[in-house]
């Protein structure tokens, strides 16, 4: 029997203990021992490595700390459109989506392409559409807002105006 | 970006990238996370990664699909291919980080940020850690 183990990510960048308060980090920590232990929950219990990263993931697409799902990034319009990738190991079978905007957890739809079409890759409206039918969970663009969010994406297009003025004196 | 790679009881491997994208991205821009092979691959008895960076890089190298190919072709260790790889992206202007496990559940997480979220779970407990050095 082989040693079970999961391994998560939450983002990387420019993460430094100067721009990182207390409470913030102890936020991030528990978020991350939540995912984790999602994921560990169905391995130590003998389920499959695929059934594992689902459940690690849900939860940080549903925790407004992180980059994906509830929380996610603006587009320069003010909306969201999100992505997903899921991988078997066991025949490298996949599923992926691409640029949703109604799907509450795009992970699930990225397994359901993989287990329930005979494709990899859905993109925009119908991916959408096929996990409404797949009777995922749906929900308006607006649950993917946070004012943090918000508050990022204003600066971002603040410095583009900013940067587009200066080139033009 | 988010992500989770994970070796069952059964020796499997399986890899998940989920993500909002860039902020003020332009609509329909499609970065690095659904694209198998870039962010995300999975095969057993080679590895399992999931990515996190700047996603135009990613594609370009083909930052998943290229540190398997390394541990499965060229017999490196994952550490070493993921380094190798993101030498790659750096070279050409990006950065981020990936987590890998090996066909025997080694794992590593590799970045050229300052900092990445990170967490690892096995029977001995729950460990994450969140700066570069840590």
């Amino acid at each position: 029997m082989t040693e079970w183990r999961l391994v998560v990510h939450g983002g990387a960048g420019v993460i430094t203990r100067e721009g990182m308060s207390p409470e913030k980090e102890a936020a991030y920590t528990a978020a991350l021992e939540t995912a984790l232990e999602a994921g560990a929950a169905v391995l130590r219990n003998g389920g499959s490595a695929l059934d594992a990263v689902e459940a690690a993931v849900i939860p940080m697409e549903d925790d407004p700390l992180f980059n994906s799902g509830h929380g996610a990034v603006f587009t320069a319009a003010g909306t969201h459109e999100l992505d997903a990738s899921i991988m078997d190991g066991r025949a490298r079978n996949a599923g992926a989506v691409a640029g949703v905007t109604r799907v509450r957890n795009p992970i699930k739809a990225a397994r359901a392409v993989m287990d329930k079409s005979e494709h990899v890759m859905f993109a925009g409206s119908g991916a959408d559409a096929f996990a409404e039918a797949q009777g995922l969970d749906m929900v308006d663009n607006s649950y993917f807002d946070t004012d943090r969010r918000r508050q990022s994406l204003e600066r971002v297009l603040e410095e583009r105006v900013r940067t587009a003025a200066d080139r033009h004196g | 970006t988010v992500g989770a790679v994970a070796i069952d009881q059964d020796g499997n491997l399986a890899a998940a990238t989920t993500t909002g994208g860039m902020t003020a991205k332009a609509a329909g821009r499609i970065g690095d996370s659904p694209l198998i092979g870039a962010a995300t691959y999975a095969e057993n008895g080679v590895c399992a990664v999931s990515a996190t960076g700047h996603g135009e890089y990613f594609i370009r190298v083909g930052v998943a699909k290229t540190i398997c190919d390394r541990v499965k072709l060229a017999g490196d260790g994952i550490e070493s291919a993921a380094e190798s790889a993101l030498a790659e992206v750096a070279e050409l202007g990006g950065d981020g980080g990936v987590i890998v496990l090996d066909g025997d559940g080694g794992y590593a997480f590799v970045f050229n940020s300052e900092g990445m979220y990170r967490g690892v779970v096995d029977a001995s407990g729950a460990r994450t850690a969140i700066y570069g050095g840590e």
